[in-house]
């Protein structure tokens, strides 16, 4: 039996790792043994409760993120929800995801051709075990960091791709089975973020659920003024980190938010005041008209 | 003048017995604030934002004439019929929420990725009885 004023059950309780779980207020415990508690946990708690019991059980530390790609995604959610996390009505994008990974470390070759120009080429390797089945992609984008306290004038560049099939025979790095280059033009001014679509180069390869994606990334630098080798020395530094890999994903699962489903949802069924229908009047006989006679002084008193 | 004439004059000191029945209950059932910041609960490791998160709830008793206030089917007065006349083991209509609003969370996976993720009925924004 719980007492009315006794704070209710379903209040967010983190079902999370025991030495986190002896320093929860009391409140927030769920009774001794419910362990079944877990199951009922809607799944936004599951994946949290989830993440702090993997990461206490395994014992693994949590992998931290790349500094400049959680202060990007802070800059993101700024732009995209309020103080209080409710989403800006955004009528442009239909995402309610958006996932950002940075390369795994092990497939990194850096290499630059001074002579070409070639600020460099990186070989990169993204795992996508996070993207769930029911994330569907609409936008993806190579997202590269610069370091604009270095005074740069305009430059333009070209960056080339080719993905590589994951060799599963080698041990470390898969060989260049085919690689399908594309060739992008932008121009940087000053800026600390850098996008690169790579949207219809990453679609089949997604939509197959690939799990690895493996590609070289080829930077090619046409600077303001190619004699001033100053320039091109400290541009050559700014631009060595590797990219992050940008996903913008719509969510299909149930807990997921759809801005266009609420709008239409919203529209449909109104909660507004039902009329009351006859069957209520007949069930209650007199006293059902004497509460209308009530019901009509009250409403003048009022 | 006739209904005048059939109506008995209800005695004053009665008056406020016969209103009373339409008073609505002082705790009546409505939407009641609630704010937590994700470190209390220790998430705050892998919830980068929001840092706090008013899931707001619902709480108080339903009054016995739901319909225009709550936009409560009617079930939910025969359930008070029920109730009140009948078979008092049924419970009485509940204050629950009728509608919700979503909540944009930032969070840290366990492969060190970075989720931007909009979450539907996160926040509580209106009660009902049912």
């Amino acid at each position: 039996p719980r007492s009315e004023d006794r704070a209710a059950p379903d209040k967010p309780s983190g079902l999370l790792g025991a030495p986190e779980l002896s320093e929860l207020h009391p409140l927030l415990r769920l009774p001794q043994g419910v362990s079944r508690g877990y199951a009922l946990l809607p799944p936004l708690l599951k994946v949290l409760s989830d993440q702090g019991r993997q990461s206490w059980e395994s014992g693994t530390p949590r992998l931290q993120p790349d500094s400049r790609a959680l202060r990007y995604m802070k800059r993101l959610y700024k732009m995209y929800a309020t103080k209080e996390g409710i989403p800006k009505a955004h009528k442009s994008h239909l995402y309610n995801t958006v996932r950002l990974f940075t390369p795994c470390s092990e497939c990194q070759h850096r290499h630059r051709d001074l002579v070409t120009g070639d600020l460099h080429s990186v070989d990169l390797l993204f795992n996508l075990d996070r993207v769930t089945a029911l994330e569907h992609l609409l936008k993806s984008v190579l997202l590269y960091s610069f370091d604009t306290s270095v005074p740069t004038s305009s430059f333009m560049c070209t960056c080339h791709l080719s993905v590589k099939e994951h060799d599963f025979s080698s041990q470390v790095c898969p060989s260049v089975s085919h690689s399908v280059a594309l060739s992008l033009h932008f121009e940087v001014r000053k800026r600390k973020w850098v996008e690169i679509d790579v949207t219809s180069f990453l679609q089949p390869l997604i939509a197959t659920n690939r799990r690895n994606i493996h590609m070289a990334v080829n930077f090619t630098c046409i600077l303001g003024n190619p004699q001033d080798n100053t320039k091109q020395d400290n541009l050559i530094n700014m631009a060595l980190v590797p990219p992050s890999l940008l996903l913008y994903l719509n969510d299909t699962s149930e807990q997921a938010y759809h801005r266009w489903n609420s709008l239409r949802h919203r529209r449909k069924s109104p909660v507004q005041p039902k009329q009351r229908n006859s069957l209520f009047a007949d069930v209650t006989g007199d006293e059902g008209r004497e509460k209308t006679q009530g019901k009509r002084a009250s409403r003048h008193r009022r | 003048e006739e209904n005048l004439k059939e109506a008995p004059a209800t005695p004053p000191q009665n008056l406020s017995e016969y209103f009373k029945q339409f008073l609505f209950p002082q705790n009546e059932c409505e939407l009641h604030s609630f704010r937590l910041s994700f470190s209390q609960l220790k998430w705050d490791k892998w919830i980068i934002a929001p840092h706090r998160y008013s899931p707001q709830y619902c709480k108080g008793d339903c009054p016995r004439v739901v319909g225009h206030r709550y936009g409560s089917p009617v079930h939910t007065m025969v359930q008070n019929i029920i109730y009140e006349k009948l078979d008092s083991s049924v419970p009485r209509p509940s204050c629950v929420p009728a509608e919700y609003s979503p909540l944009s969370v930032l969070t840290i996976e366990p492969d060190g990725s970075i989720v931007y993720k909009e979450y539907e009925d996160m926040i509580a924004t209106k009660c009902t009885c049912r």
